[in-house]
């Protein structure tokens, strides 16, 4: 695997050159039939720098048709990887890696000053000296936006089904079992384990899998952190829905697995160096939910509390939980209707939003800021077991 | 100068709807 393409040292420029005719074999064997995992142990995102060393000798041989050629079948080689992948996250995370890595590489090397300003003197030889690639990085930009949104589908299909049983079912808190609200105890087979049985243990290790996936492959670290923002709002958002629609799971016990539940997200986004994603931000409606379980909801007291907390929770929300909200034994009493007149009271001057529910399908925009790579081109070497001894270094 | 770059040439480039209608035409085509 580490077998490299012979080449002489001291002429390399960091460009590779080709035959047109073997335009069609360089996108087969670099992107459409290409396994991310050939490439363990090698430079993240190869495939892009390999590509813009290409781009860059049809650039200095001035052939605008082929570079014309060459980016529209890397686009559309892309494309059809990811439409035959579909469900495959780390095919798709491999191909928003190396698109983002190209589109980095058009702008830094595009002697732009404004991209430029972090470049070695090498790395400024390495520019392009031609062509303004501006309208094909828009294309690019474009396609990475297809691609994160195509991950992003694929993270949630994995995540979703263990949700609401991870988030509100489990119990991992010894001894809470007891004081489940009467009525309830052993209520749904869902709650006994089965099948569709998840435990908070396998929404992380089914995260940590997606982190490991993206750092390997080298995806930009603003990108990883939109990912789990992303994520972690639809785990709020299906979360706080069932809360909203489930009588039997809004109950003391319940706020206390809930809020403990968050706490151990919010430890493995420590864990992993994620604080600063917003992650924890987007999770504000559930934690609040949480503490309104837990809270005291008898006085004039109780309800000043509950207002001045539960900001991240419309009036609606909080009346439904508290009418959901289901005494743990004949110890504890229902919220009196009163009480809830005077939380409304209290609220009426809020301009909350009409809905119930959260739109967990809610996408936040993504954005790909600029991340030029320390990388030189002429350091890049090209494994054997890419078959490309068809591309001469120049 | 002779130092400053030359300006460059903007490749006009097709939207990625439109590379994609043009994929399929092509697809289409072929047998």
């Amino acid at each position: 695997r580490q077998v490299t393409v012979q080449r002489k040292e001291k002429d390399f420029q960091g460009m590779l050159e080709y035959h047109k005719e073997d335009e069609v074999l360089l996108i087969r064997n670099l992107v459409t039939d290409l396994k991310p995992q050939m490439l363990s142990g090698t430079v993240p995102c190869l495939p892009a720098y390999i590509l813009y060393m290409c781009i860059r000798h049809a650039d200095y041989t001035s052939d605008d048709l082929k570079v014309h050629s060459l980016l529209t079948s890397t686009i559309n080689g892309i494309k059809k990887v990811l439409k035959k992948h579909n469900d495959d996250f780390e095919m798709t995370s491999f191909w928003l890696s190396n698109t983002c890595r190209l589109l980095h590489c058009l702008k830094q090397y595009s002697g732009d000053e404004g991209f430029m300003t972090q470049n070695t003197a090498k790395q400024n030889e390495h520019c392009l000296k031609n062509f303004d690639l501006t309208e094909y990085r828009q294309v690019l930009s474009d396609l990475s936006i297809q691609i994160y949104q195509q991950l992003i589908k694929i993270a949630e299909g994995l995540l979703q089904p263990m949700i609401v049983s991870a988030m509100l079912e489990n119990e991992s808190i010894q001894g809470l079992s007891g004081v489940k609200p009467m009525g309830y105890r052993k209520r749904s087979s869902s709650m006994e384990g089965g099948e569709n049985s998840y435990c908070l243990e396998a929404i992380i290790r089914q995260m940590n899998s997606f982190h490991t996936v993206m750092c390997d492959q080298g995806l930009d670290p603003e990108i990883i952190l939109q990912v789990f923002k992303q994520l972690f709002y639809m785990i709020n958002a299906v979360t706080l829905n069932n809360l909203l629609l489930r009588k039997d799971v809004c109950s003391w016990s319940t706020g206390m697995q809930l809020r403990y539940n968050i706490s151990q997200l919010e430890e493995w986004l420590r864990g992993r160096n994620l604080q600063q994603s917003g992650a924890v931000e987007t999770m504000e409606p559930l934690i609040q939910a949480a503490q309104l379980l837990q809270l005291k909801k008898k006085t004039q007291e109780d309800a000043e509390a509950i207002c001045s907390l539960c900001t991240s929770l419309s009036t609606q929300q909080i009346v439904k939980i508290l009418n959901l909200y289901t005494p743990l034994n004949e110890f504890e009493e229902r919220v009196t209707v009163s009480f809830i007149r005077t939380i409304q009271a209290q609220l009426q001057e809020r301009s909350d939003p009409q809905q119930l529910l959260l739109d967990f399908k809610h996408m936040f925009p993504v954005l790909f800021p600029f991340n030029p790579s320390s990388l030189t081109m002429d350091s890049i070497h090209i494994p054997a077991c890419l078959n490309l001894e068809f591309l001469n270094e120049v | 100068s002779s130092q400053r770059p030359r300006p460059r040439v903007l490749l006009k480039a097709p939207t990625l709807a439109e590379m994609e209608e043009m994929n399929t035409s092509e697809e289409e085509e072929s047998p």
